[in-house]
Order: C-alpha cells, then sequence, then structure tokens
C-alpha cells in the first residue's frame, strides 16, 4: 500500500 | 515516523558527518574509497529527484538536502582539495560490475515503468552494494583507522535500523516495499563481517587489521 511517486524514506 | 527510523536517519548523518570530518581535521583521504563515495553522491543525486516533484515534510526536504550536500562535500574534498591524500592505488574495485547490473535490474524490477520510478530503484539497488569499494579496499590493505570503522559501523547500523523500521511499519501501518525491504536486508548483511570486526576489535581499542 504505497504510492510509487512518492517515497517518504531517506 | 517512528523511533527506528529518525535513529535510522540520524545514524546514516552521523556517518556522513564523521567522514566529512575525519577528513576536513586530518586534511587527508588515506584510506577512503572515493569510489564508493562516487557511489552515494550517485545514490542521493538518483533517488532525491523527487525534491522537484513532491514535497514529503521540512524533515524530508532538509535531511534529503543536507545528505546531498555533504555527500558531494565529500567527493570534492577526495578528488580535488585533497586529491594528493588519496589512495588511488588501493581503490581498484571496478565500479562498472556493481553500476551496469544495477542498472539493468533497475528497468527489470521496478514499481513503475516511468523515468524518476525507475531511478529511484536504481538508487536504491545501488546503495546496497555502494559500500563494496570501501570494503575491497580494507581487505587489500589490511586495515582501517579507527575513524573510518566508526563511519562504516553508523552505516551499517542506519540499514540494520531501517529494516526495524520497516517490520514495525509492516505491523503498524500495513506499509511494505519490497525492493528497499530487499536491498535493505542485502546491505546489512555485507556489513556482518565487519560488525564482528567492530565489536570484537574496535570496541576492545584495538585497531583493525585484517589476518595477512
Amino acid at each position: 500500500s504505497m504510492d510509487p511517486a512518492k517515497h517518504d524514506e531517506l | 515516523m517512528n523511533i527506528f527510523r529518525l535513529t535510522g536517519d540520524l545514524s546514516h548523518l552521523a556517518a556522513i558527518i564523521i567522514l566529512l570530518l575525519k577528513i576536513w581535521k586530518t586534511r587527508s583521504c588515506a584510506g577512503i574509497s572515493g569510489k564508493s563515495q562516487l557511489l552515494f553522491a550517485l545514490v542521493f543525486t538518483t533517488r532525491y529527484l523527487d525534491l522537484f516533484t513532491s514535497f514529503i515534510s521540512l524533515y524530508n526536504t532538509s535531511m534529503k538536502l543536507i545528505y546531498v550536500a555533504c555527500s558531494y562535500a565529500t567527493v570534492y574534498l577526495i578528488y580535488m582539495k585533497f586529491k594528493a591524500t588519496y589512495d588511488g592505488n588501493h581503490d581498484t574495485f571496478r565500479v562498472e560490475f556493481l553500476v551496469v547490473p544495477v542498472g539493468g535490474l533497475s528497468f527489470l524490477v521496478n514499481h513503475d515503468f516511468s523515468p524518476l520510478e525507475i531511478l529511484w530503484t536504481f538508487s536504491i539497488y545501488l546503495e546496497s552494494v555502494a559500500i563494496l569499494p570501501q570494503l575491497f579496499m580494507i581487505s587489500k590493505t589490511g586495515e582501517a583507522e579507527t575513524i573510518t570503522t566508526h563511519y562504516l559501523f553508523f552505516l551499517g547500523l542506519y540499514r540494520a535500523l531501517y529494516l526495524i523500521n520497516w517490520i514495525w511499519r509492516y505491523y503498524f501501518e500495513g506499509f511494505f516495499d519490497l525492493i528497499a525491504v530487499v536491498a535493505g536486508v542485502v546491505q546489512t548483511i555485507l556489513y556482518c563481517d565487519f560488525f564482528y570486526l567492530y565489536v570484537t576489535k574496535v570496541l576492545k581499542g584495538k585497531k583493525l587489521s585484517l589476518p595477512a
């Protein structure tokens, strides 16, 4: 469940 | 954001700063693999292109900018300012053996076949093996300065903490990124041998030197 365009990790 | 993710990020930051300070204070990059640092600069550059396309948080943006700036500063110190101290003769790992397969794999196995996503995937795969030139250099010279081992320890600790972060996120947020997790596991495994030497030697006050 994630939006590939939004990687919130570093 | 959980405590493992935050301490992971801070551990990563500590590693980057330790390396920069070591080079700056000693005016020397002896024992440091310029190739690994070039790869890390490439990792950050290809991963953080989303700075231009999406805003996640002030924390996220500032940390990305700090990582990128520090990695370029490190490369500058090694290849320009303190070039005379760079131990190129021992930094002989063939990086094309990493970059080419990793590039191919990022085209084949990714979340989405779009330029930014492929570059993100490339950076994740590349980061997992980017330390190999540094480890290769240490195995070649048979030793590492203690401060270099602290750098490696924090760099390895960061990925290990991220693994715990992913377990946490899987249970509490239902978040699971297979690409990041597999690459993160590979990356952490590469540090295991080093972790062993760090605990058994460096933490007991001895210099890290390998048997001949």
